[in-house]
């Protein structure tokens, strides 16, 4: 289950503050995954005290609410990657990066397609740099574009571009996935599959052992 | 019960925060960094094992603007249909109770009621409306709230509420479950020539794929 509370000091109209809330849990809580159960707990609350002595933000046009939003999207996107980290059983945060969309949902659809693939994830865990099933990934998320237009890199490393699979240094893309999970860092994904100028993150961890046997544990 | 804030926020390590880079810094604080907001975590007897804090409550000194966004499971726990109605029915709230054990899911109307009587105890507690008081819940799924447990906490669980980092820290550890660590953040940025603050915590480790609205 996904908690959370969020509070600022911003002077703020309610209609303004839940959408800047809505559209910031959309960037964050909603772009992160661990094992692909949706709770039946989910919250965030957002308080908003005012007491800034900030101008008032009335519109959600209007530059200060930007400023806000931007804010926003970045606390609640620290706290939604810092989750995808401490899932259960993780080694490593997984971070999934998708450009060339037309739109920034479709970006965020292919990018969470990816993070929550079991196969990516566990080919994460056994420091595989398995490109064949990022791709695959890809193309399930319900997103069309042209296959000939596909890239996928891992760790700065091109394992695919036109839709081609590339020569590369296994040994090397094998180590940087061993390098973050032995120090619980982060594995970088990107992946293009256009020249549209959307752009979409999603979060997750690699799928271990221990997630089954944490699980098995935790009774209903 | 934990004898003091310090001690409830120590209980497990804080998550590194990877926060984007932008132009705002970030400072201490976690939900008490902004103006007007008090928070305390402590441990009320609510988990079946160890006593590591479960109650937690973030409160505002002034109505504060609400806003909610909630699990689109249509199997929704008690206090999501309870924070739900509240906030289509009112745009202020003052402070949010929040424990760690039993999630409260799957519990039917008196899962329901247990909800109601909770967030009334604590208006008693803080003098202000039941509807200014939004509730979550977490742990076990089919288990109600242990309402006892809860109830009688809530005096201490009041008195410890504090504006400091501590208080923050030790809301950040109570709400956790099977979280190895507590994540808490806050950020300072300037907006029109004032200087504003944002402060979060949240909670998650496992049963984690959100589709929030």
């Amino acid at each position: 289950t996904l908690l959370g509370v969020l509070t600022t000091d911003a002077l703020v109209e309610p209609d303004v503050w839940r959408k800047i809330v809505q559209i910031a849990v959309d960037r964050s809580f909603n772009q992160i995954t661990v094992d692909g159960d949706t709770s039946t707990n989910d919250t965030v609350i957002a308080l908003a005290s005012g007491l800034s002595g900030s101008t008032r933000i009335s519109s959600l046009d209007r530059h200060e609410a930007k400023q806000l939003q931007a804010c926003v999207d970045a606390v609640l996107q620290g706290l939604a990657k810092s989750i995808a980290w401490d899932g259960e059983g993780a080694t490593c945060l997984v971070e999934v990066t998708v450009t060339g969309t037309n739109s920034e949902e479709a970006a965020a659809k292919i990018a969470r397609s990816v993070a929550s693939s079991s196969l990516s994830k566990a080919a994460v865990y056994g420091r595989d740099p398995n490109w064949g099933r990022i791709a695959c990934s890809v193309g399930y998320a319900g997103v069309p574009f042209i296959p000939n237009e596909l890239r996928i890199s891992l760790g700065g490393i091109l394992l695919m571009d036109g839709g081609q699979p590339l020569p590369f240094d296994r040994t090397a893309a094998s180590a940087y996935l061993k390098h973050a999970g032995e120090t619980h860092g982060t594995v970088e994904i990107c992946i293009s599959v256009g020249s549209g100028p959307g752009k979409g993150q999603a979060w997750g961890c690699d799928l271990s052992y221990d997630y089954v046997k944490i699980n098995a544990e935790y009774t209903t | 019960v934990c004898a003091s804030s310090e001690a409830a926020s120590n209980y497990i390590p804080k998550a590194p925060i990877l926060l984007p880079e932008g132009p705002w810094e970030q400072v201490l604080g976690g939900v008490t960094a902004p103006k007007g907001f008090r928070a305390a975590g402590m441990y009320g007897g609510l988990r079946a094992k160890g006593e590591k804090p479960d109650l937690a409550l973030v409160t505002c000194d002034v109505d504060a603007v609400a806003a909610g966004s909630f699990t689109t499971n249509i199997v929704a726990a008690a206090p999501v249909l309870y924070c739900r109605h509240i906030l289509d029915n009112f745009s202020a709230a003052r402070a949010v109770l929040i424990n760690a054990g039993q999630a409260n899911a799957a519990t039917g109307d008196a899962g329901y009621q247990d909800v109601i009587e909770c967030a009334a105890a604590l208006a008693k507690l803080l003098q202000i409306q039941p509807e200014a008081i939004l509730v979550e819940s977490t742990g076990v799924i089919g288990q109600r709230i242990k309402k006892e447990a809860l109830l009688k906490s809530l005096p201490k669980l009041t008195s410890l509420l504090s504006s400091t980092i501590e208080g923050a820290d030790s809301a950040a550890v109570a709400i956790t479950t099977t979280d190895l660590v507590s994540k808490s953040v806050a950020v300072e940025t300037e907006i029109a020539g004032a200087r504003i603050k944002v402060g979060g915590m949240a909670k998650g480790s496992g049963m984690i794929h959100p589709n929030m609205a």
